[in-house]
């Protein structure tokens, strides 16, 4: 039974600033920090495309079925955010280990030859981030204090 | 105000800040980001930019206004996208805020939070100042809200950072954001608004005021936050019809009422009063998001549970809590007196016409009566009425909830008022059904009384309505409404399917049965 | 009849909390994992 109520005119003179405002929205960016390399930047495309993220694809489960090559893209590429973390949670997951000196992911090939408090030393995968690659290193010697 | 450049201050002041920007894209990022913090600091007190109020007022003032002016230059450059021209602005503002956060940081000693926080309000504050100016006086409907929002947004993210000294002010901080957005609120801001309701439900600022901050302290805060947000869209949803921009406003809002009742449940019960006071009455599926919440640790018994016995329900004693000083809008005191007074003596029966007059503000149609005093009231008495009862040792029921003062008051506004008043006090109980508590309990047997007692069928049939039309949007629908209109349309002491008005037509009828059918 | 708030980009069935990932006000998805700042130990943030 209220019935309409015409607006007054201080809310008239808001709506038209509002109006003028609502051209420019707010995008979700608008409110994150610059990302280094992956800038949000939404693109139009195809509709048949998936448009929608995977459900689920922000668990940890989802992340240990990427593959590794994949969890390495996001961990270099995506630093600071909730994605770098479940990447690392899940190459750890594979035995991978985060080099805190060289910023770089190792895993051992074999039983080191040599173990102690200090170091472990042997052969190891590690991933290079420079030339994007695995590679063997043989000899190695693995500091703790730089196991992250 | 405007800054006056005496000994070139502005000048320095602009050199000072070039530099800042291009030390923390090039140096800040390396190991050891204070040393060179601490070098540019020394810097600004070897220019005199930290010798006095004066001139750090100055300076803050001239590096937002800096900032603020890259945004409009960026925006206004045809030659690249709005999306490089926000990423070129943010490369300034983004430095720009670690400077204060730092400075914030690093001011007074380690702990001193006065001298932080002082210097935090005093930069939100010139912040501010410029913005209304830059709304109200330079750029009107041009004006911009992305570089503001992001100066907010990014020094509320810096001073939330993981360290000790900040944790240790971070109260301070939340507090100093939300007099800040409380001061840039949509009625004084209208530009500002969209930019706005993402700074209030940014997920890192909830995560704060809500789930950090110990003992619920930011809950009133916040409350005042969602207050001014719905004066502000209020008589926009006063009608049926949207505007655009209004649409998208209310939709956002609904968005965070949706995950504040999915996270922060209790928190709407507690503020649920505060809020229907300000939602205008037609906008019935927002109310009844708000009233849907109830306790997490609550299970509500399924409201189509046959022969479901209500007064046995566990929580259906305990009174909810309200963060609302409700009884402070029932105004003026000798109308509170008089009141107390008849609930007290149930006489003298002159009261009903003060009633009237407090209730009537105006003759305008649609906005005759004084709303929030109509729901204080209602709760008021209702209150009272509970403490009575129990005083009796008996519980809320068509029988206990009879021939009382309170009860005298009730029907007096039944009977008395004209549509518009009945609407609003009718409105005002059905306000109250809401999860398992007493007040649920009680208002919902007063509703089904008054529907009983009353010989008019004109509000019979009104207290139908006020029921329906918050049962026919879509959901969620609050619990208590939904066992008072089963109990209602299943109990045939009320002779519901007897009355014209249930079969008025096909459609009310057919919705009557399918509501009938899922109880049964 | 309101708006279908089950279409509004908010898994509302969800068991965790949905504040975290909320993308804004005007968004209709949530924030993905690559979007949400997270605390990091310092070493993670390489540039």
């Amino acid at each position: 039974p209220l019935g309409q109520l015409t607006l007054q005119k201080e809310h008239q003179i808001q709506f038209q600033l509002m109006e003028a405002t609502f051209y420019h929205m707010p995008q979700p960016c608008d409110s994150e920090r610059l990302r280094n390399y992956l800038q949000r930047q939404p693109v139009q495309t195809p509709p048949h495309y998936p448009q929608q993220q995977l459900p689920h694809s922000d668990t940890f489960e989802f992340f240990q079925r990427l593959s590794t090559e994949t969890l390495f893209f996001i961990f270099y590429y995506m630093e600071g955010t909730k994605a770098q973390y479940l990447a690392a949670k899940a190459l750890k997951k594979q035995s991978w280990r985060f080099h805190t000196k060289y910023m770089m992911w190792f895993q051992r090939h074999e039983e080191p030859k040599i173990i102690n408090e200090e170091y472990e030393q042997g052969t190891y995968i590690y991933f290079d981030y420079e030339k994007w690659g695995q590679r063997k290193k043989e000899g190695f010697t693995f500091e703790y204090k730089y196991l992250e | 105000t405007d800054v006056v450049d005496t000994d070139g201050f502005a000048e320095k002041t602009e050199h000072l800040f070039r530099h800042w920007v291009y030390t923390y894209h090039n140096e800040m990022n390396g190991r050891d980001p204070v040393k060179y913090f601490g070098s540019f600091v020394n810097r600004m007190n070897f220019l005199g930019v930290l010798k006095g109020d004066e001139q750090l007022t100055k300076f803050f003032t001239i590096a937002t206004k800096m900032c603020i002016e890259a945004s409009y230059r960026n925006l206004a450059d045809t030659t690249i996208t709005q999306a490089i021209a926000k990423t070129k602005t943010y490369h300034w503002i983004d430095a720009y805020v670690r400077l204060i956060a730092l400075l914030v940081r690093h001011s007074g000693d380690g702990s001193n939070s006065n001298t932080k926080l002082n210097l935090l309000n005093k930069v939100l504050g010139i912040v501010v100042g410029i913005l209304l100016q830059d709304q109200e006086q330079l750029h009107g409907a041009n004006f911009q809200q992305f570089g503001y929002q992001r100066i907010f947004i990014m020094l509320f993210l810096e001073l939330s950072a993981h360290d000790a000294i900040l944790e240790n002010i971070s109260v301070g901080v939340v507090t100093a954001f939300c007099h800040t957005y409380h001061m840039l609120r949509p009625a004084n801001a209208p530009g500002f608004c969209y930019a706005w309701l993402e700074l209030i439900s940014n997920r890192v600022f909830l995560g704060r005021i809500l789930a950090m901050i110990p003992q619920q302290k930011g809950w009133f805060m916040y409350s005042q936050l969602l207050i001014d947000l719905f004066k502000y869209l209020a008589p926009f949803l006063r009608n049926a019809e949207l505007a655009k921009p209004v649409t998208v406003l209310y939709k956002g809002t609904l968005r965070v009422l949706l995950v504040l009742l999915h996270d922060f449940p209790e928190f709407l019960c507690d503020y649920h009063f505060g809020f229907c006071d300000v939602i205008p009455p037609n906008c019935i599926q927002m109310r009844n998001l708000i009233l849907s919440a109830y306790p997490r640790n609550m299970r509500l018994p399924d409201p189509f549970t046959p022969n479901l016995k209500v007064s046995t329900l566990a929580d259906i004693t305990t009174p909810p809590r309200i963060c609302t000083n409700y009884t402070a809008a029932i105004q003026p005191a000798s109308f509170k007196k008089d009141l107390d007074s008849y609930l007290k003596q149930r006489a003298p029966v002159t009261f009903f016409a003060e009633l009237k007059r407090n209730l009537q503000i105006s003759n305008e149609p649609g906005s005759r009566y004084n709303i929030p005093l109509m729901n204080a009231l209602v709760l008021y008495v209702g209150t009272q009425a509970i403490a009575h009862i129990r005083l009796k040792n008996q519980v809320p029921s068509k029988q206990t909830v009879a021939s009382s003062a309170h009860m005298d008051i009730f029907q007096n506004l039944a009977v008395d008022s004209d549509n518009e008043g009945r609407y609003l006090f009718l409105n005002a109980i059905a306000n109250q059904l809401r999860y398992p508590n007493s007040h649920t309990h009680y208002f919902s047997c007063t509703l089904l009384y008054l529907f009983h007692e009353t010989n008019s069928e004109a509000i019979q049939e009104q207290i139908t309505r006020v029921l329906l039309e918050r049962l026919i949007v879509n959901r969620p629908h609050p619990w208590g409404l939904l066992i008072t209109f089963i109990e209602l349309i299943k109990n045939p002491e009320y002779e519901f399917w007897k009355h014209d008005f249930v079969h008025c037509a096909p459609e009310i009828e057919k919705l009557f049965e399918s509501v009938a059918r899922s109880c049964m | 009849m309101g708006q279908d708030l089950t279409a509004l980009g908010l898994n509302l069935n969800s068991s965790e909390n949905l504040y975290p990932s909320f993308g804004g006000p005007f968004a209709d998805a949530p924030a993905r994992p690559q979007d949400i700042d997270y605390n990091v130990p310092p070493e993670y943030v390489i540039n």
